[in-house]
């Protein structure tokens, strides 16, 4: 059986964004 | 590219496909805001904040050009349409009957590409303030765009009073959206 993270919409937005500003530090 | 595609996909591998969508399209907004002016001068905090509380509104701006009223379809960013029903029996209904009825009202607006883009920009730093630290530097911002858009929507359309107030009565529709919507789950596979 697959296995999934589930999140909403809103958390993976503000994860994507997170990302992209630590990446760019 | 997105790949929702064909009758021998599942439900749930359609459903990740539908949750990926979103990955490529919030970069895409990060980037966008970026070349905003004077959005890159506001704090590092402030920038994170803006987009964390206005990119769900963005896209719905950006993909409203994805929905046709008329036929009731919905084209995805690899150029498959599927019509509403199909996707309603995948349980995505109600953000993409607000998405429809969203997609309506704006389409009706006539935007030129120029000015729906100025339009995402004022969309992007009118969101929600929770959290800011610099509140005047971000008013100073939002007004200087509302002017640029209120000018250029006037300079093209000089016979048309009526246009950007019913651009800005917008505002309000994608809050209502955003906090309706931004809560719905999205699922992506885990390897």
């Amino acid at each position: 059986p697959k296995t999934h993270r589930v999140m909403t919409l809103a958390d993976h937005i503000s994860h994507i964004i997170t990302q992209d500003f630590a990446r760019n530090q | 590219a997105c790949p929702v595609s064909g009758v021998d996909r599942t439900s749930q591998e359609i459903w990740e496909s539908f949750s990926q969508c979103f990955t490529p399209a919030v970069k895409e907004v990060v980037e966008f805001a970026k070349g905003i002016p004077g959005f890159q001068d506001l704090s590092q905090q402030d920038q994170v904040m803006l987009l964390k509380s206005g990119t769900f509104q963005v896209l719905m701006v950006r993909f409203c050009t994805l929905f046709n009223a008329e036929e009731r379809t919905v084209t995805f960013l690899n150029g498959q349409t599927y019509p509403l029903s199909t996707l309603r029996a995948l349980g995505m209904g109600s953000l993409l009957d607000a998405m429809f009825d969203f997609s309506e009202k704006l389409s009706s607006l006539g935007l030129e590409p120029d000015e729906m883009a100025l339009f995402m920009a004022v969309v992007l730093v009118s969101a929600d303030r929770s959290g800011i630290s610099n509140m005047w530097a971000v008013e100073q911002l939002q007004e200087g765009l509302i002017r640029a858009l209120r000018s250029l929507i006037s300079r093209r359309r000089p016979d048309d009073t009526t246009l950007f107030p019913k651009l800005l009565l917008r505002l309000p529709d994608l809050r209502t959206l955003n906090n309706l919507h931004s809560d719905k789950l999205l699922a992506f596979r885990i390897d």
